[in-house]
């Protein structure tokens, strides 16, 4: 219904420019409706300025811009329809340091409402897991569930599942 | 309403039951590449009622049954269950667990159980109406596909907001 | 035929002059999100040729003509120059050192210069005929794009090997 | 023309299946022609099986297998038509240490014909750089190019732009 439609349209993007905003340390972004008259059909048209830069369209943004935009997007609609759980596929592959620091320390904000499990290539994003899992193939081809010390002072490699006996 | 496990058993790559439990903040998953991480994630996609192999990243759906290697002969069945803590009730269950499983046979037939008792993918569907959780929701993104959410035009755009109404 | 240097004003995000010198083994750039890496790439793609707006990640050809930002204005023209050696005349040229320029003002009309001499596309594009040099060869992979190369049908695969026929 | 294709054909297919083995460390590849009677329109297919797996779709291939698969594709075609140089960006992005470590080796192989141009936040990567250029946004919006000392013992985090002065 267009009342239902309505509300959730502008609770998503209140917390997208807040998501945004921490995300990026800055700047400043926008969801809005390309056809107002229209809002059960109208296209929703994003905004994103980086901190430091020129508002631009969004497929100007580099490659790690756009990933962390997208990931502020899915944050606030998970901020107003929280899902028990959230499944993020290396979504830090893109990002530098900086980002994924402020990436990690974000998702701590949501474990309140919902789990998340996180498959990433990344220590730093490691840090932020309460259990963590290697999978390998120890058998060719066979995938088997390892349990993975994970140095927490050091971030070290021993966190890769190789290195666990 | 949490998310408590899940169970792998013949599918893709985990030829050996495989559980997974989830602890209520987050869960890291690490390994090398090719060793079946994203396979963890085409399984909770499945058992939620994923129909399309593409999607799945197969050919065809028999594609997910566990394909034999080295010594190993293909299986003949891939199962998939995702147990969630049910205390408040709001999956319309009496029970304090729920478990919802899927079974794919090499003749194709396939299955659906909630609680263990036969049902089927409509059944699935209806349970979780309305929680976030399920195929199309929000609360997964596939590796690669995180800023997919930016790139796609303004009107699918909205298919986002909607499910989050 | 070596890559000697890349020169780029004006040219998306590098507003001051800038002057890139390559080595003869392997050359590395780093940097934050959003510095200024992947508009190199499509500052040598443009200079080579690159017709399509939206391959260079924009909507006209104008977006690759610094937009300013901060205090800086936006610039009237963007200008990159590649710089090769020619000791061998693989370019079909005189010149020791071979150098093409492209540039394109405000009101969108471009120049293309070889060795500072006025030229037309089609000349760049005749002096690199058959080097392995040029807009469409696989010399150059765009930010995520690794795996496109895989994705695509069986018949656009054709072109890559014709390419190098 | 009919035999020069064919002629780059093999050479390509040669190289391919050498430089899938030594990216992954085992297991065979391949390009097969779909039509071989109608060599000039047939379209091509690519056969990937990683070390230790049964040959599959290339779909199923995981995220880390496509791109190596893809970069082993890339050489092979540089190998049979050395252009004079090749721009790389962020192509590790997906790959794990020990695939990383490989491709790096691997580069240093094709240093001989032409010059590698690498954009990657990976520090494995970084030491295999002649000469690195660290690129940041000092003045906000407006990339500068700036020295990177690199400390190739510790490959440390003075390798990030941001640590120089
Ligand atoms: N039905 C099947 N039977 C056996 N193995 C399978 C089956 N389906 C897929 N696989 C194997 O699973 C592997 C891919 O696993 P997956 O995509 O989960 O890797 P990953 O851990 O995500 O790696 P990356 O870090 O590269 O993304 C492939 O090597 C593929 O051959
Ligand atoms: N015409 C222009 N004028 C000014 N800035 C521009 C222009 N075109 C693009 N930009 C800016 O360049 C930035 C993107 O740069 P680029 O894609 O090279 O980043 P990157 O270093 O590759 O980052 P990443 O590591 O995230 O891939 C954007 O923030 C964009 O606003
Ligand atoms: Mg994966
Ligand atoms: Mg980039």
């Amino acid at each position: 219904s267009r009342s239902r439609f309505s509300e959730t349209f502008e609770t998503v993007r209140k917390e997208f420019q807040e998501m945004f905003r921490k995300l990026f340390g800055g700047g400043k972004a926008d969801a809005i409706l390309e056809n107002p008259q229209d809002i059960l059909e109208s296209g929703i048209e994003i905004l994103a300025r980086p901190p430091g830069k020129e508002l631009q369209s969004i497929s100007l943004l580099s490659g790690g811009e756009r990933a962390l935009t997208a990931l502020a997007l899915v944050l606030a609609i998970f901020r107003s329809k929280p899902s028990p759980f959230c499944i993020l596929d290396e979504v830090d592959a893109p990002l530098d340091e900086a980002n994924t620091g402020r990436f990690a320390a974000i998702i701590k904000e949501f474990l309140v409402q919902s789990q998340f499990i996180l498959i990433t290539h990344n220590k730093r994003m490691m840090t932020v897991a309460d259990i963590l899992y290697g999978v390998t193939m120890q058998e060719p081809g066979v995938s088997k569930k390892v349990a993975v010390r994970f140095d927490r002072g050091a971030a070290s490699e021993a966190a890769s599942p190789a290195a666990v006996a | 309403m949490k998310l408590l496990s899940l169970e792998l058993a013949g599918f893709k790559s985990f030829a050996e039951p495989t559980e997974f439990k989830f602890d209520s903040g987050v869960t890291g998953i690490v390994g090398p590449n090719g060793c079946g991480k994203s396979n963890i994630v085409d399984a909770v996609k499945w058992v939620l009622g994923e129909m399309s192999a593409k999607s799945l990243r197969g050919d065809a759906m028999l594609d997910v049954i566990f394909n034999g290697s080295g010594g190993r002969k293909p299986m003949s069945m891939a199962e998939v269950s995702l147990v969630f803590s049910n205390e408040n009730h709001r999956l319309p269950l009496e029970s304090e667990q729920v478990k919802i499983t899927r079974r794919l046979y090499r003749d194709a037939t396939s299955e659906y159980l909630v609680n263990n008792q036969t049902a089927r993918l409509k059944d699935i569907r209806e349970l979780f109406l309305d929680t976030g959780v399920g195929v199309d929701a929000y609360s997964v993104i596939e590796q690669g596909r995180v800023a997919a959410l930016l790139d796609s035009d303004s009107l699918s755009r909205r298919d986002v907001f909607e499910e989050a109404a």
